[in-house]
């Protein structure tokens, strides 16, 4: 995360390759279910074995005997509607919530945050120098409507994705981010409205970031985890 | 530290189970560990390979065959798992091949052996015991002889000659930087023998072979998950951690542009991607693979010639998820290339559906990823939570797609891939009718997820 502070995000998980490296991001939205973005994934039937989840730590690479920290291994990937990017994956065991870990909820159906919510990005990746790499850092940023953001981006933003405005700072999702969470907070409790999907720039002050838009996708969510 | 298991060659999931009337010589022994038992069996002059089983009781059986069609079958047993001798299954030497027990009877010129007990018609002083090693009228090098195996042949103008098997580091050669190697070099260049992939020990190591199902760690062999210039392996000895191993490259093959290249996007993890981009998705330049600043690193592109290693394009020489490169920022030292988009390996739709498909009666019965749809009426390979008695009315016939819940993402089908539960057909939505998909806000309460507790930062007093 450019621009963002060492902060908490529970349902936010680091996805791990066998050699225990933390490559994206993702969110917990269910004991047994992370969802994350196609392009981290090398197929949707991939081999998963050796991957895992990390979650309910701070640390990127926490020490051996941290006692907070859960490590689940990955057993299945569900690739999500074409358009969409998502992919769904199955933990091997279902995680265990506690002050550290906890899952997020998802949204109503074709819900649209409104402009000016304030929601956040959390993730393990590159900070290009703004933050410590090594914790979980977390950055915020207001929500800004599709018909503003096209403005940015000449009419290429689709109703499957949502914006962040620009700030005059660098604030945004970098390298290793990929598939975590744009969390929006409703009441007390937070919904995972986006998912992060790699940008041709980190931060780049003065422009919008782009997220796949959740609720578009919640029925096939749903629907994942129930078939 | 070298353990008995290194002479075994092991087949999970197997027993050998004797032809008939040899049931007899099998010599169980119940409740010994699994290196007590290599151990004896080891020791044991009549002993070529046991059955391992771990269920009913962990049973330990020792064996004097291998497996041959006319002693003894591999059977499949979830239960038992087969360690067999090396030196009885390889068809290639280690060294002088002294330890060398297979079954070439004949020589490099094609006359066939004689049999080691005659002395017809060759005269000679090596004598068959159980120890030699010197069995019917195979290829042996009971004196050490440099050029391997050899044998008194039938011929009485040629008293004797080497069999030309190969030697292991031959037998197999390797292309590349041999990722794909799977033969049965098992010693170092240096001569150290190396520790088998299922051991932690003399050194622990990331490698278990469950986790890397496609790197074939097979025993002890020389084997290169991680992508270094060679094949390589743990040794058993405490003080030399890893090491490379000697094996011959295959004779090159003409160069030209492989079919599985792509130049303009990327197949599953992007090793033959070998387009122009370079800059990671952020925007940073590369680093050139020729160099070594601001990153130092072992991809030097002549060690890995097949990978494509050129100026500074994103490349993924190391099986990582997708192409990478290293990045010219030094506070950075690899980033991926994520911006090189996928090639699209949805098939083509083969048929249209209005709306959300709803009302599709078409005869698609495929996925978008070109998998035959399950019969709706089956409980297999999925168990169906949506099929003709709950959906009476959406005309579940065959394995056509259909789209029984209103899913809209168009129709859909359960598949006949076990991995895949459902998934969405080759169909498209018809030309010029798309609706929005998304709806103004409302006010929605949540109970019990997305909770966390944020800390306040409590002013001391």
């Amino acid at each position: 995360i450019v621009g963002g502070m060492p902060g908490n995000s529970p349902w936010t998980i680091s996805l791990r390759d066998r050699k225990g490296q933390h490559f994206c991001g993702g969110s917990l939205v269910d004991a047994k279910w992370v969802i994350s973005t196609r392009q981290c994934f090398s197929s949707c039937d991939a081999d998963l074995t050796g991957y895992s989840a990390m979650m309910g730590t701070l640390f990127r690479d926490p020490k051996e005997g941290e006692p907070s920290k859960q490590n689940i291994p990955l057993s299945k990937i569900v690739c999500g509607p074409s358009e969409s990017f998502l992919v769904m994956l199955q933990l091997e065991t279902p995680a265990q919530f506690n002050e550290r870990v906890s899952q997020i909820c998802l949204p109503p159906e074709r819900f649209i945050v409104p402009e000016g919510n304030t929601c956040e990005i959390a993730g393990w990746g590159e900070t290009q120098g703004t933050a410590d790499e090594t914790v979980l850092n977390v950055a915020q940023m207001p929500v800004l409507s599709n018909k503003e953001c096209n403005k940015f981006f000449r009419g290429r933003v689709k109703e499957n994705e949502m914006c962040t405005a620009p700030v005059q700072i660098p604030v945004g999702a970098c390298e290793k981010d990929y598939g975590g969470p744009l969390a929006c907070q409703n009441s007390d409790c937070w919904v995972l409205e986006g998912v992060m999907i790699p940008m041709r720039r980190c931060g780049h002050k003065g422009q919008p970031n782009i997220f796949i838009r959740v609720s578009v996708y919640v029925d096939w969510i749903k629907k994942v985890m129930e078939l | 530290y070298r353990s008995p298991l290194n002479d075994f060659q092991r087949s999970e999931g197997r027993e050998l189970v004797p032809l008939k009337g040899s049931v007899d010589r099998v010599r169980p022994l119940p409740g010994v560990s699994l290196e007590e038992c290599a151990k004896q069996c080891s020791e044991s002059l009549d002993c070529r390979a046991f059955n391992y089983e771990t269920r009913p009781s962990v049973t330990c059986k020792l064996l004097p065959w291998i497996r041959d069609t006319n002693s003894a079958e591999v059977k499949r047993n979830v239960n038992s798992d087969l360690y067999e001798k090396k030196d009885y299954l390889r068809q290639c030497t280690v060294g002088k091949g002294t330890s060398y027990r297979g079954k070439v009877s004949k020589t490099v010129s094609g006359r066939e052996c004689q049999q080691w007990w005659s002395k017809f018609p060759h005269d000679h002083r090596h004598t068959p015991s159980a120890k030699n090693g010197l069995e019917l009228n195979y290829c042996r090098n009971p004196d050490g002889d440099p050029s391997g195996p050899w044998c008194y042949t039938t011929d009485p103008e040629r008293r004797y000659e080497t069999c030309g098997i190969p030697r292991c580091e031959d037998e197999v050669c390797m292309t590349c930087n041999g990722e794909d190697y799977r033969g049965q070099v098992d010693h170092t260049v240096e001569g150290l023998e190396c520790q088998r992939w299922d051991q932690q020990y003399p050194h622990q190591h990331i490698y278990q072979p469950e986790k890397y199902p496609d790197k074939s760690l097979d025993d002890n062999y020389c084997r290169n998950p991680d992508a270094s210039p060679v094949p390589w392996c743990y040794t058993t000895d405490p003080k030399v951690e890893r090491q490379d191993c000697r094996i011959s490259k295959c004779q090159k093959t003409l160069k030209r542009s492989r079919p599985t290249h792509t130049t303009y996007c990327f197949r599953n993890r992007g090793e033959d991607y070998r387009g122009k981009v370079n800059e990671t998705t952020s925007g940073i330049p590369c680093q050139r693979w020729d160099a070594q600043y601001p990153h130092r690193h072992p991809f030097y592109p002549q060690a890995y010639e097949c990978k494509g290693l050129e100026e500074n394009y994103c490349r993924n020489p190391d099986g990582s998820e997708a192409p990478w490169c290293f990045t010219s920022v030094p506070e950075m030292r690899t980033a991926f290339c994520l911006q090189i988009k996928r090639c699209a390996d949805d098939i083509e739709a083969e048929d249209c559906y209005h709306e959300n498909g709803k009302n599709y009666q078409g005869t698609v019965r495929k996925t978008r990823k070109g998998i035959t749809c399950q019969k709706w009426s089956l409980n297999t390979p999925h168990r169906t939570k949506i099929n003709p008695t709950t959906h009476p009315h959406a005309n579940l016939t065959e394995n056509y797609c259909r789209n029984p819940d209103g899913d809209r993402h168009g129709p859909w089908c359960y598949t006949t891939d076990h991995k895949t539960e459902f998934d969405y057909c080759a169909i498209k939505q018809c030309a010029g009718e798309k609706v929005s998909i998304v709806e103004p806000a409302e006010k929605v309460e949540f109970t019990e997820c997305g909770k966390r507790e944020d800390r306040v930062n409590m002013k001391a007093r």
